[in-house]
């Protein structure tokens, strides 16, 4: 605003700051957000991925949450399992987050871009004192056998989670178009499985994680739980050997996962799959005393 | 009687008066009746001298008011039903009669909330981040 500001209150003092003065406040900042250096800015073509999309979704509403008493009778609401605010017509946030939890609540698959946060992560993020999102690091499609050649293997970086966090929850997004016309009628069966260990010869050992249902027709993001997993990564990051996805018709037969609608890393940049885990501190930050 | 050495003397008003005319500046004077220890002292506001150039309508209280002021670290509001612009007042004059022992008037958060921060870490991963407890909404004043 400056000193002709009338908002500004005559009693302070406004000066620039020397160049030793502004490292150190940066330091400050950074030493009060636990951060090592200043983290990277957004680059081009970034911020149109899923995943930081996703994760500026619930950025907003936590940032709203903070700012709206109303939201925050609306998210009681829903926590509780009545959502009192959304039933009764409670008027929606500013910024419709308030609708968007009716959205993802009424119908868990939606056409809504970017992946919505869902009531399920509000819930998750009202406790989580930090979310993290993780890329795919498969590049190339593995060789597998006869048996397996529809399935596909998603990897995930999780030894970069900051010092002092634990995970609470975890989950694993993959966006679905309409499947191929040949699945008119047909619901296919979605699994997700853990690999436990794999073999140079042979297919790898698999763990069942987590299965879905869903129509042809069906468009959204289908979420799967991987908090078992994760932690279990975690705590052995040598066993983190990766998830494999498999898609079958509702008498077993395995498709063609880009059949089925599901799409891979060669889809659009907004609708890549990935990874989101939340965190609750094991330790807490001081403000130091200046 | 704020005074420690002076706690174990009579607790009466004369010697209230005495502790009072040591501050020739202030036309005011307060009788101090410390009735405990620990952080909140209670005091008594009497009005003496009104006529003596000191603006005792500084503070909003009858005569008699019963207040307190912070004896160790200052952080108001003390209690919900007390008033803390009076609490400010009477903790500056407190301050000004006995700077070494009494603290001047600082309010203290009431309301505290949390910011969120979202980067990119060195993987290209996403980190949103809540640090609770960073924005003071609403303080002792307020």
């Amino acid at each position: 605003g400056g000193l002709g500001d009338n908002h500004v209150h005559s009693s302070f003092i406004y000066r620039r700051l020397r160049n030793h003065e502004r490292r150190e406040i940066q330091r400050e900042i950074l030493s009060i957000l636990g951060l090592p250096h200043r983290p990277r800015p957004f680059s081009p073509g970034k911020q149109a991925s899923s995943a930081p999309l996703f994760m500026l979704d619930l950025y907003n509403a936590m940032t709203n949450e903070e700012d709206s008493e109303e939201l925050e009778y609306s998210l009681k609401g829903s926590m509780a399992g009545e959502s009192r605010g959304i039933r009764k017509g409670y008027p929606a946030s500013p910024n419709g987050y308030s609708r968007r939890i009716q959205l993802s609540r009424m119908t868990p698959l939606t056409t809504q871009n970017p992946p919505l946060a869902s009531l399920h992560d509000t819930n998750f993020l009202n406790d989580a004192d930090m979310v993290m999102s993780f890329v795919n690091l498969v590049e190339r499609d593995k060789d597998f056998s006869h048996h397996r050649r529809h399935y596909k293997e998603f990897r995930f970086d999780l030894t970069q989670i900051p010092h002092g966090e634990a995970v609470t929850a975890a989950e694993f997004r993959i966006y679905k178009d309409r499947s191929n016309s040949r699945f008119e009628n047909e619901t296919i069966q979605i699994s997700i499985y853990q690999i436990i260990k794999e073999y140079p010869n042979r297919d790898a050992d698999l763990f069942l994680l987590d299965t879905r249902k869903a129509e042809a027709s069906d468009v959204g993001w289908f979420v799967f739980d991987i908090t078992v997993t994760s932690n279990h990564w975690v705590i052995n990051p040598q066993n983190n050997l990766g998830l494999q996805l498999c898609a079958e018709t509702g008498d077993g037969r395995s498709i063609n996962v880009k059949s089925a609608g599901l799409v891979g890393r060669h889809g659009p940049q907004s609708k890549q799959p990935f990874m989101v885990a939340f965190f609750k501190a094991s330790e807490v930050l001081f403000r130091s005393v200046r | 009687a704020a005074n420690n050495k002076r706690k174990n003397q009579n607790r009466n008003k004369s010697s209230g008066q005495q502790e009072s005319s040591r501050m020739p500046s202030v036309g005011a004077r307060n009788s101090i009746k410390k009735e405990q220890e620990g952080l909140q002292q209670p005091i008594t506001i009497a009005y003496v001298g009104k006529n003596s150039g000191w603006p005792s309508d500084w503070i909003i209280a009858p005569e008699g008011y019963a207040a307190f002021y912070c004896d160790g670290e200052c952080s108001f509001p003390l209690n919900a039903h007390m008033n803390a612009t009076n609490h400010a007042i009477v903790q500056t004059l407190v301050h000004l009669m006995f700077p070494d022992h009494v603290p001047k008037p600082c309010c203290a958060p009431t309301k505290l909330n949390a910011i969120s921060v979202l980067y990119f870490d060195d993987s290209s991963n996403v980190i949103l981040k809540k640090y609770r407890n960073m924005v003071v909404r609403s303080c002792g004043c307020h």
